[in-house]
C-alpha cells in the first residue's frame, strides 16, 4: 500500500494548498534548514490519527495550524489529505478491493478534528482500524523522527526495552 | 507475558544482529538482557565495530552509535513492515563509508517497502529515483518544487 | 542567590539574543522565567528565525534549534571566557548558509580565543588556519597525520 | 593560554605514544566515523582533572586506558600531557612567570591517577587551582562534547536554569 500522494493546506508552514507527490519507491526531499522537510513527515503521522501534541513538536494540538509569519496572517483550519495506492490489495475489510484510499483530516482552531475516509466523513478509530494489521499504528517504527536515532542512543536499558515492547 | 516478550527479543536480537554486521562492513552486536526477571529486565545494547573490541554503546563514536541504533530500527520496523517507511535525516552523522552501506541497505530493502527519506547528504541524494524540493523564498511559507540531483545538492546548502 | 542569578540571567540573556540574530542572519530571540520564584523558575528559549514567528524552541526545525543552542553556548562561554575552545561536531546539523555564518562568528571570536574544532563539514575545515586529520589503518589503533584540504576532505569521508 | 601541545599514550584508542600539535588559533580536526577525534576531547578533558567516567562516555574511570583491538592486547596504563603556551602570561601564582606550563596524568588500571605539574608530581587539586580564574574549570564551557547541543535542545527548563547557573 504504497503512498501515491499528500495534500496539504494550512498544516504548519505548508499554508497554501501543496501537492507533494510519491511516485516511486525511493523518494528524497531535500532543502535548507526550516524549509518544511519533516513539517511534511509530521502531515502523515497527523493524518493517520496522532492525539499527542508533543509527538508533533507541539505543545497544543492547534500548533499545527500555520499560526503566521511576518507576510501572512495565521489561518483558521488545517487539512491534510493522504492518497495511497492499494492497487496490490492489501487492506482488508471494506476497503480491500479499492485501487485508491483516501485518507483526509481537518481540524479547526478549537481543536476539533474531523476525519475522513474517501470523502466520507468518519471517526478517528476507522482510520486507525484501516491501517490495522499493515504496520502503520500510531507507535509503528514506519515513522523514523529526526531525533529518535538519538533517543535510542541515550535510551536506559527500561526506555529501550518499551522500543522493543512497542515494535511486538 | 514473559514468552510472547522473549520470542519478541529473540527476533529482533537476531535480526539487528545481521543488520548491524551489513551497516558495519563486519563486526557484530547484540541485545542483552540486564537481569533476570524476564518481565522486568532492561535491554542493553553491545556493539564491537570491525577490529575493535566489544563494549557498551556508551564508548562508541557519535556515528557508529547513530548506525548501531538504525541496525536496530531496520529490525524492529521488520517484526511489523509497513508499505512504506520515512526516514528523517538518519544519515546525518554517518561518513561516506557508513552512508554506502546504509543506501545499499535502503536500497535492498526498497524492493518490498517505499522509502521517503529526508536528508542533506548527496551521497543518500543519489539513490533516490525522484527527488522533492522543499523551499521557503517567501518567509514561513513552504512550497514543493521537482529538483534534479544538481539542484537538490545546491537547494539543500548540502 | 537571587540578585545573582538576575544579574547573570540578564548577561546571558542579552548576549544570546545577539548571538542569535547574527548566526540567523536576522531575527530575535530571548531567555523566558517560567514563574516568579528566581529561586526556582525554570528557563525557556524563545526563538523568530527570520520572517516566521516567536515560538518556543520546540517548533522549529533540527537545523534552527541546534543554531539556537549555538548562540546559547557561545553567550554561556563568554561569562568566563577560556583562552580555548574545543567544539566537537557542532556545526553537523547546519546548512550551507547557516554553516557560513556559524564559521564567521567562530573566525570573529578567533581574535581572542583559540579553536580547536571537530568536523566532517568542507566549508568548516576551509576556516582552519590548521586541519589535523585522525586515522585508524590498524584496527582500533588512532594515529594523527597532517593533511591539507582536499585530503580532509577525502578522509573525513565528507 | 593557549595549547601547544598534547602527548597521549594507552588512552582510549590513542594506545601508541602520539603527538597532537595545536600551532594556530583554528585548527580542524578531521576523519572518519570512530577513527579518534572525540577522543582527543576526551584526552583534554581528562587531563584537567575529569573525576566523573559518564562526561568521558565510559561507565568506569579505567575505561579510558586502551582496552585492546582485534590486532592489540590492552595496556595496562593510559597517559596524557597536555602542555600550554603561557607567554600571554594569563595564569596566576607560581605560575604567572612560566612561558610553557605542562599537565599530566598517568591512570594504571586500578583506577589509581597520578598528577604532574611541569614534571613534578602534585595532587589532582593543584591542576584545578592552576586553571582557577582561566575560566576552565570541569563544568566550564570550553570544551562542547558531540551531543552537548542536542541536551541543550532537549533541556526542561529546570536543566536549562542550570546550565545557565554553571556558567555563573
Ligand atoms: N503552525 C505553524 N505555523 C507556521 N510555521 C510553523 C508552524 N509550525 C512550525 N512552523 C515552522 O516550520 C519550520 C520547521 O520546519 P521543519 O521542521 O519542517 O524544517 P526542516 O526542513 O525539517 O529543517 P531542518 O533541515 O533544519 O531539519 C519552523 O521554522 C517553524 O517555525
Ligand atoms: N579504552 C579504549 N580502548 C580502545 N578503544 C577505545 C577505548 N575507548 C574508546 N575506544 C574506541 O574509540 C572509538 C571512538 O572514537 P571517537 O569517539 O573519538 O570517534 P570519532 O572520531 O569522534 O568518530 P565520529 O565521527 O563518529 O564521532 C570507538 O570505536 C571505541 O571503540
Ligand atoms: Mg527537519
Ligand atoms: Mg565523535
Amino acid at each position: 500500500m504504497r503512498l501515491s500522494r499528500m495534500r496539504l493546506s494550512g498544516f504548519k508552514s505548508f499554508v497554501d494548498p501543496t501537492d507533494v507527490t510519491f511516485p516511486s519507491a525511493l523518494v528524497g526531499i531535500v532543502g535548507p534548514n526550516g524549509c518544511g522537510k519533516s513539517n511534511l513527515i509530521d502531515a502523515v503521522r497527523w493524518v493517520m490519527g496522532e492525539s499527542s501534541a508533543r509527538h508533533l513538536r507541539g505543545q497544543a494540538m492547534d500548533d499545527v495550524i500555520f499560526s503566521g509569519s511576518t507576510t501572512r496572517k495565521p489561518v483558521g483550519l488545517a487539512s491534510v489529505e493522504l492518497l495511497f495506492d492499494n492497487s496490490a490489495g492489501r487492506l482488508q475489510g471494506e476497503f480491500a478491493r479499492q485501487a485508491e484510499i483516501s485518507v483526509r483530516r481537518v481540524m479547526t482552531r478549537d481543536g476539533e478534528s474531523k476525519y475522513f475516509l474517501n470523502g466520507s466523513r468518519c471517526r478517528r478509530r476507522d482510520i486507525l482500524d484501516v491501517f490495522l494489521g499493515t504496520g502503520l499504528g500510531p507507535r509503528a517504527y514506519a515513522i523514523i523522527e529526526q531525533g529518535m536515532i538519538s533517543r535510542i542512543v541515550e535510551a536506559r536499558p527500561e526506555e529501550l526495552r518499551g522500543f522493543i515492547e512497542e515494535a511486538a | 507475558t514473559r514468552g510472547r516478550f522473549r520470542e519478541t527479543f529473540d527476533t529482533v536480537n537476531q535480526r539487528f544482529a545481521e543488520r548491524f554486521t551489513r551497516l558495519f562492513g563486519g563486526g557484530e552486536a547484540y541485545l542483552r538482557l540486564c537481569g533476570d526477571d524476564l518481565l522486568e529486565a532492561g535491554v542493553e545494547l553491545m556493539s564491537r565495530p570491525p577490529g575493535k573490541r566489544i563494549s557498551t554503546l556508551s564508548l562508541l563514536s557519535g556515528g557508529e552509535k547513530a548506525l548501531t541504533a538504525v541496525a536496530l530500527v531496520f529490525a524492529l520496523f521488520s517484526l511489523n513492515p509497513a508499505p512504506f517507511c520515512m526516514l528523517d535525516e538518519v544519515d546525518a552523522p554517518l561518513d561516506e563509508a557508513n552512508v554506502g552501506r546504509f543506501c545499499a541497505m535502503v536500497a535492498d530493502m526498497a524492493q518490498q517497502v517505499q522509502f521517503i527519506f529526508i536528508t542533506h547528504n548527496k551521497a543518500t541524494m543519489e539513490l533516490a529515483s525522484q527527488l522533492t524540493g522543499v523551499t521557503m523564498r517567501e518567509p514561513g511559507v513552504s512550497r514543493i518544487v521537482a529538483v534534479d540531483l544538481d539542484e537538490a545538492v545546491r537547494l539543500a546548502g548540502a
